[in-house]
């Protein structure tokens, strides 16, 4: 609260790390806030809806696949981004992409997601927990929208997602990490490197434990999503087997 | 290797398959 960091680390670094981060994010974030908020109104029609609902159940899991990978993507190249992930040993990138891919995208949703509507953008439009039915995991779906909106309700900056994109996805208590000190030093300086930023914007005490909580919260819709997919592949092996993107099949295969 | 070929071929390749 002094100004004043951990020794090992300069507040020049920081605030380096801060920029880079940032700059990162932006470059990666798939879509833009003002074209997100632009699209806001677009929601889809009840007929839309009801095309969405009336798709096999497996149709609409590739659908989903296929934009959660398109999403990851974006993510992989975050990643690649930020000063010091690619001098991590490519076990530990490919380990940490493994886990923290998807809870990244989770956490870029909250900007693709408006409050108001509960509706979140998606294969062009904007659409409610009612346009996913047909996957038949409600649960899921209603855990990820209340994630969404509990996101939201931080109201955090794109800087401020950027640095807790970056903080959740250098988590050092991964499992197979094989240099698990070097991915700690990484994460060590991004939590600074948010906290400085949390600082520079002001925010309210407290805020860094909210996002702590998210940390949590992020690992519980990630295993529920393994678990759904476990319980549609059981069913459907070939159509996972086949019909999937074969980056979701890497990063969620059995 | 094998198993995460794609991974491993994102973090390899200079500009990303993706149209950033």
């Amino acid at each position: 609260s002094n100004g004043e960091t951990s020794p090992t680390v300069s507040m020049a670094e920081l605030e380096h790390l801060a920029q880079n981060i940032s700059k990162s994010h932006v470059e990666t974030c798939q879509y833009l806030r003002e074209e997100l908020q632009q699209l806001s109104w677009q929601a889809f029609l009840q007929d839309e809806v009801d095309g969405y609902q009336s798709k096999p159940r497996e149709v609409m899991w590739q659908l989903c696949a296929i934009k959660i990978t398109e999403a990851i993507q974006y993510v992989v190249e975050f990643a690649k981004r930020i000063d010091g992930f690619m001098e991590l040993c490519q076990n530990d990138q490919i380990v940490l992409l493994k886990a923290g891919s998807l809870e990244v995208v989770f956490v870029r949703m909250c900007r693709a997601f408006d409050t108001q509507n509960n509706t979140v953008y998606f294969d062009g439009k904007y659409a409610g927990p009612d346009v996913f039915k047909a996957l038949g995991c409600d649960d899921l779906i209603t855990s990820v929208f209340d994630f969404a909106k509990s996101m939201c309700s931080l109201h955090l900056s794109e800087d401020e997602i950027a640095l807790f994109s970056a903080f959740v996805l250098l988590s050092a208590d991964r499992t197979w990490l094989q240099e698990k000190l070097q991915v700690e030093k990484l994460q060590q300086k991004t939590q600074l490197a948010l906290q400085h930023v949390l600082q520079k914007n002001q925010r309210e005490d407290g805020i860094l434990s909210k996002l702590r909580c998210k940390v949590s919260a992020l690992r519980s819709l990630c295993a529920r999503h393994s678990e759904n997919l476990s319980a549609f592949r059981a069913v459907y092996p070939d159509i996972v087997r086949s019909h999937f993107p074969p980056l979701y099949k890497e990063l969620f295969g059995p | 290797k094998e198993k995460h070929k794609i991974l491993h071929q994102l973090l390899q390749n200079s500009t990303s398959p993706v149209d950033l």
